[in-house]
């Protein structure tokens, strides 16, 4: 089971663009 | 070609599509000691991707739950400091009744952005963390 804090981390990645 | 730290200047949007337009931002926001606003930018944008499935609605519940503790509870926090009060209450009561929805932290999102984009990113512009970088 995932942190809170990962969760979050996880989260923020996803809406981050992927490098070019 | 247009070199990508000349287009970051064109707006906001295409700053934070750019993953090292990004990483330079967080350095100068956290000087600032202001990298919360990004990472509840992103957060939100994050979280409207999830989509509502019977397999992940625990998961969005407490991401839910997380991104509300760490940015709007504390009324202290940067995040929490620039998003207007019914906002807050309407993200508090959605939590608190697990009401999650895709969209409800786009309110509180807009909010944010429209900080980012009259404060944070014009000084961001002229600070010596890009000038050195252009």
């Amino acid at each position: 089971i995932d942190s809170e804090d990962d969760l979050l981390q996880e989260c923020i990645s996803s809406a981050m663009p992927k490098k070019k | 070609p247009t070199p990508p730290y000349l287009r970051w200047a064109e707006s906001l949007h295409s700053l934070l599509d750019d993953q090292d337009g990004i990483n330079l931002f967080r350095t100068f926001l956290k000087q600032e000691d202001c990298s919360d606003l990004l990472d509840f930018w992103f957060a939100c944008s994050g979280f409207r991707k999830l989509e509502p499935n019977d397999s992940n609605e625990e998961k969005r519940l407490k991401l839910a739950k997380a991104i509300f503790k760490k940015y709007i509870l504390d009324s202290n926090g940067i995040v929490s400091r620039q998003i207007k009060p019914a906002t807050k209450t309407f993200i508090r009561d959605s939590v608190m009744r697990q009401q999650i929805d895709p969209a409800m932290f786009d309110q509180a999102q807009m909010e944010i952005q429209s900080m980012m984009e009259e404060n944070t990113y014009p000084v961001f512009l002229k600070s010596d963390i890009y000038l050195e970088y252009t």
